[in-house]
C-alpha cells in the first residue's frame, strides 16, 4: 500500500 | 518510467488531441459528451493539484499542464466556442450519480485524510467512471463517428498500457498503489464492451460505428 509515497504517475 | 507507461502517457495525450482537432477542425462538438470532458477536467485539477507542492520531473511536470491546458481547452470549445453544436439533449447522464459515490468513497477510502490525498483519491475514482456520459450518449444516439471512436480506443490503450505499467513495476520495484490499481482496473473494465465494437466494427472500415 503506497501511503504518502511520491506520486509520480500521471 | 517504464516503457508501458510512457506509451500510456502518449495514447492518453494522443487521444485528447483526436478530441481536441475533430471539435476544432469540424467545429463541432456533435455527438461528444460534454459532462465527461468537464469529469476529465475535475480529475486533471483534483489530482494536479500538487504541481505546486512538489516537483518530480520535468516530464511529470510538463505533461500535467499538458492535460491541464488541453482538458480545459476542450471544455471551452463544448461549452463556449461551438455550444451552439453541443447535443445536450442526447448529453443526459446524470453525473450526481457518478460524483456523490465517488465524493463518498474518496471519504471512506484513501492513504491519510489530508486534502491533498482525499482529492488525489477522488481523482483517481472519479476518473474511473469519467467515460461513463460519453459511453451514455453513444448508446442512447446508437452511433459514434469513427473519429470518436479512435478517441475512445486510445483512452483504452492507455488504460490498458497503465496496469501492463503496474505489472512491470510489481515485479522489477515492488510498487503497488492498491488505489490506483484497483480502480484502474475498473475503468479498464468498462472500456472492454466498447474495445469489442470497435475492433469488430469500426475496423471493417465502417465511417460510424452502430451499435447493434
Amino acid at each position: 500500500q503506497e501511503d504518502g509515497a511520491v506520486k509520480d504517475e500521471l | 518510467m517504464n516503457v508501458f507507461r510512457l506509451a500510456g502517457d502518449v495514447s492518453h495525450l494522443v487521444a485528447i488531441i483526436i478530441l481536441l482537432l475533430k471539435i476544432w477542425r469540424s467545429r463541432s462538438c456533435a455527438g461528444i459528451s460534454g459532462k465527461s470532458q468537464l469529469l476529465f477536467a475535475l480529475v486533471f485539477t483534483t489530482r494536479y493539484l500538487d504541481l505546486f507542492t512538489v516537483y518530480i520531473s520535468a516530464y511529470n511536470t510538463i505533461m500535467k499542464v499538458v492535460f491541464l491546458a488541453l482538458s480545459y481547452a476542450t471544455v471551452y470549445l463544448i461549452y463556449m466556442r461551438f455550444r451552439n453544436t453541443y447535443d445536450s439533449e442526447n448529453d443526459s447522464f446524470r453525473v450526481e450519480f457518478l460524483l456523490v459515490p465517488v465524493i463518498g468513497l474518496s471519504f471512506l477510502e484513501h492513504y491519510a485524510f489530508t486534502p491533498m490525498e482525499v482529492l488525489w483519491t477522488f481523482s483517481i475514482f472519479l476518473e474511473a467512471v469519467a467515460i461513463m456520459p460519453q459511453l451514455f450518449m453513444i448508446t442512447k444516439t446508437g452511433e459514434a463517428e469513427s473519429i470518436t471512436t479512435h478517441y475512445l480506443f486510445f483512452l483504452g490503450l492507455y488504460r490498458a498500457l497503465y496496469i501492463a505499467n503496474w505489472v512491470w513495476r510489481y515485479h522489477t520495484e515492488g510498487f503497488f498503489d492498491q488505489i490506483a490499481v484497483v480502480s484502474g482496473v475498473v475503468q479498464t473494465i468498462f472500456y472492454c464492451d466498447f474495445f469489442y465494437l470497435y475492433v469488430t466494427k469500426v475496423v471493417q472500415g465502417r465511417s460510424k460505428m452502430s451499435l447493434p
